[in-house]
């Protein structure tokens, strides 16, 4: 069996879909 | 028999702009159905979700975050000229939820839930150790301000009477001693004149209203008070203004300039 060396997987950068941008400013 | 396929959600960004175009059709619902307090803006879109409806359109399920403005709900002022309420000023924040339809590129409200809460008067004494906080309505040295203002108000509306509407906002200011209120009024649809009115109670609103927004200060002096007045009296057009010099003699009324027609009444920024 031909085993695939251990890719390290980096997670690509997770886009924060939520919350999104502050408009003006947080209360 | 199995269930027709599972009605899944899909999950856009809370900034793609169909998400965005949904939340401010929002927005303009809940300040065009608002009756009372300040308008609202958009300040962050927190959750959304967009639900497939059946047999067409989509139904946008928003959480999002708005901040109060300045402008009344019944200031007829566009939103985008609204400044909005600075955390110095002791700024209101509003939570809300909505379900907007979108159908044929349209976005119509289904459903919406709103709270407002005022910042916290840490928050605010953090930025402002000395800034007035904001206090409640039925303060009596709050509604004694009211009373003073509308008062004077209405002294100096030739032959008008204004009748109190809502009390929007209130504030004790420690230096100079004094109390800031905002509030609304309703009128000249009474069949009073300011000058003949005894108990305003038995005033009856008439059928053509006009409604106003006044900003004012109650300051506190030895032997007395003096109150400084601001009112703008909003026309179908929006807010007219007129100046009523302070010293002149309020039982002889101001002529209308020659291009207003008698009529309407053009009123706007008062001091007294």
């Amino acid at each position: 069996t031909v085993v695939q060396p251990g890719i390290a997987v980096v997670p690509d950068p997770v886009l924060r879909p939520c919350p999104g941008r502050i408009r003006y400013f947080k209360v | 028999v199995p269930l027709g396929p599972a009605l899944a959600y899909r999950q856009p960004n809370c900034d793609d702009p169909e998400t965005e175009q949904a939340a401010l059709a929002a927005v303009d619902y809940i300040n065009s159905h608002m009756l009372q307090g300040y308008k609202h803006t958009l300040n962050q879109i927190d959750k959304v979700k967009v639900w497939p409806r059946r047999p067409m359109g989509e139904v946008f399920e928003l959480e999002i975050d708005t901040l109060e403005t300045t402008c009344h709900v019944l200031d007829p002022t566009p939103l985008a000229n609204c400044s909005v309420r600075q955390l110095v000023e002791h700024a209101v924040e509003g939570d809300c939820d909505f379900r907007v339809l979108k159908q044929d590129g349209q976005f119509s409200v289904l459903f919406a839930k709103c709270d407002s809460s005022p910042d916290s008067a840490e928050d605010v004494r953090r930025l402002c150790p000395g800034c007035p906080l904001l206090a409640p309505l039925n303060d009596t040295k709050v509604v004694h301000a009211v009373d003073v203002a509308l008062t004077a108000f209405n002294a100096q509306s030739n032959g008008s009477y204004f009748r109190l509407l809502e009390v929007s906002r209130a504030q004790l200011v420690p230096l100079p001693p004094s109390t800031y209120v905002e509030f609304a009024f309703a009128g000249p649809a009474t069949d009073c004149a300011a000058k003949d009115v005894t108990d305003p109670a038995k005033c009856n609103l008439l059928a053509e209203k006009q409604y106003g927004f006044c900003k004012a200060t109650l300051t506190e002096k030895i032997g007395g008070e003096d109150v400084a007045v601001t009112c703008t009296v909003f026309q179908t057009q929006g807010p007219d203004v007129v100046t009523v010099d302070p010293g002149a003699d309020p039982a002889v009324p101001v002529p209308s300039p020659p291009d207003v027609p008698v009529a309407s009444l053009v009123v706007g920024p008062m001091v007294v």
